[in-house]
């Protein structure tokens, strides 16, 4: 059992270090285990340095640099042991143009070998998907949805005007 | 294996039947505030089962069910249904395509609801679909299904939850 | 003390319907005390009603509709009760383009009476401003900011580069 | 009145002196994920003094000085001046602009660090600084200041403390 666990922390800790330095163009970031010789009397730690600053535990990064280590964190377990789908809902809220951008491009990489499904108001990430479903509302709180498929590489004229401005 | 389609049925603002269809690759949902992407989240976690029905944003089950808006009469039951294609067999069924359906009914009984389980039209049990679908990896506690609000929660949460994820991958 | 509070609340209260009208086009919102023979003895609760949905309580709305009904409910105290300066962090981060427009609107007409300060990364939001602060960071972590003042209406090529895309 | 200047002195990735000027109206900070516009806000909370550490993301008021970042030297100190114009006099006292100023110092004492409050350049306490702010209805804890990610606590918390928000007013 411990040395199951310690197969797996190894094991996604060398994605998770590779995935953040990509995402987040030359930081570093390490998985640690509070309790090696007894990782189940303790917890798993992260520890991510964006680039140009100092090894911060987590809790003090800003609001998008959080998002960008739980997101490279979530990818790492998903290079180690792949799940059929993702649902994603509204994860890039926090990140700027560039991190949004970024984070879109490695899902949509990722798409290739397992299906990602994500919820988005923003441009950057809209124009980087497959397809795109829209939701709409009418006056009496019924929803109802259009479904655009095979967009390729959208043109900005396709997407649905509904989307962010 | 990948989600074909989600068949709604009077779940939240969904107030008439329709069907999503999904393909594989990169799908992204848009639309205005209010407009219902996140309840396709929740019509998702609904069959899945999650363990708390706070996951899905209702206090009770009976809260999934349309309430008719502004002017409409509310309806008296709930279904969603997921359908996989399962060509790779997956899932263990000898089946290309396996529909998991979760129905809940208004009911006069104590708890004011029946809640039925199908998987390809027959009667089943939340058991059954979470073992058939956790040979899919597909389990509403996974770290694949991330909802709204909740991206930073893996930064958050406590180092003992956090290495409880590593424990159910290994 | 018992009076001064329900004078409060029904002050705030006439200005929550209508500021919550103006930012969802036409939805209904309103307070309620708990207890209106001992206020002290229970809470505040809030009621909404995005148009053309049924009335809830506020916890079964959506991420950017509960925004909204938090910004109704800010702006309805400055009105009763000014504060000289307003200071928000990413108050736009759940909200589609059109009702982040709709924020932002509402806010450069408060911020004639008040001072407002907001971060946000919306293009949306920033077009609306008076002033702009880019701040950026430097390969050895140390923060710096641009200044842009009485940008007017702004023309999108005045927004500096690193805001949304 | 209104905030006429923020001065910054090692305050967490603010590594230099510095002085952010802010006009009456309508200003919108921007800028890169990290860039340090949150930590702009905490700079004000600082000096208007929060409850607890917690709220300006720090365990200890020493996290706040400047750490280096990847190849400096930390600093030794940090300090934050707010400069408020006072022409309606606003604040309580007889001059045309008010400037608080808040300095934390390390030092080999217990707690590590000595903490000083100033008024206008003579030295001052805390209480004084809530004291001729509540005056102009300027305090860390008031609804006129939105942390990011609080948008929705309003709507979140629980009906009691949202009616103390009222208590506060009346
Ligand atoms: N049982 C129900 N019957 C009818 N409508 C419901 C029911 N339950 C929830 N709703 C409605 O669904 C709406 C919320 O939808 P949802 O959370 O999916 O929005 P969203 O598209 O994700 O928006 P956002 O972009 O703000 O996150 C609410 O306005 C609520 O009124
Ligand atoms: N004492 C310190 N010394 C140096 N840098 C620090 C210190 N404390 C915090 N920081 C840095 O400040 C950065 C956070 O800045 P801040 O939260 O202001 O970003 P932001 O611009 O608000 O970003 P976002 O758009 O993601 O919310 C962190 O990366 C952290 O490394
Ligand atoms: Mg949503
Ligand atoms: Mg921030």
């Amino acid at each position: 059992k411990k040395g199951g666990l310690l197969k797996v922390c190894d094991g996604i800790n060398d994605n998770f270090g590779e995935v953040y330095e990509e995402l987040s163009n030359g930081g570093e970031a390490h998985l640690e285990l509070e309790n090696n010789e007894d990782p189940f009397e303790g917890g798993l730690i992260i520890k991510a340095r964006p680039p140009g600053k100092k090894v911060h535990l987590v809790d003090a990064l800003s609001g998008g640099e959080k998002s960008l280590v739980s997101m490279a964190f979530i990818f790492s377990i998903q290079m180690y042991d792949p799940s059929p789908f993702y649902l994603l809902d509204e994860i890039d809220q926090n990140l700027d143009g560039l991190n949004a951008e970024n984070v879109a491009e490695m899902i949509s990489r990722n798409a290739e070998t397992a299906q990602f499904i994500q919820i988005s108001l923003r441009k950057v990430t809209l124009k980087k998907s497959d397809h795109i479903i829209g939701v709409t509302i009418n006056d009496k709180g019924i929803s109802d949805v259009i479904m655009k498929v095979n967009i390729g590489q959208t043109k900005e004229t396709d997407i649905p005007e509904f989307s962010e401005v | 294996m990948h989600l074909e389609k989600v068949r709604m049925e009077n779940f939240k603002s969904f107030g008439k039947e329709m069907e999503i269809p999904f393909k594989e690759g990169y799908t992204n949902i848009t639309g205005p505030n209010g407009s219902g992407k996140s309840n396709i989240v929740d019509a998702i976690l609904f069959v899945l089962g999650p363990k708390s029905s706070k996951e899905i944003r209702a206090s009770r089950l009976t809260d999934l069910i349309y309430n008719g808006g502004k002017n409409g009469s509310p309806a008296d039951h709930c279904k969603i249904s997921l359908v996989f294609e399962n060509e790779d067999r997956t899932i263990p069924l000898d089946e290309d395509k396996v529909t998991f359906t979760r129905k809940v009914q208004l009911s006069d009984n104590q708890q004011g609801y029946n809640s039925y389980f199908f998987v390809n039209g027959r009667r089943s049990t939340l058991y059954e679909f979470q073992d058939l679908l956790a040979h899919g990896r597909i389990s509403p506690d996974g770290y694949n299904i991330v909802q709204q609000g909740d991206i930073s929660r893996i930064v958050e949460m406590g180092p003992t939850e956090r290495r409880r994820i590593l424990d159910e991958i290994s």
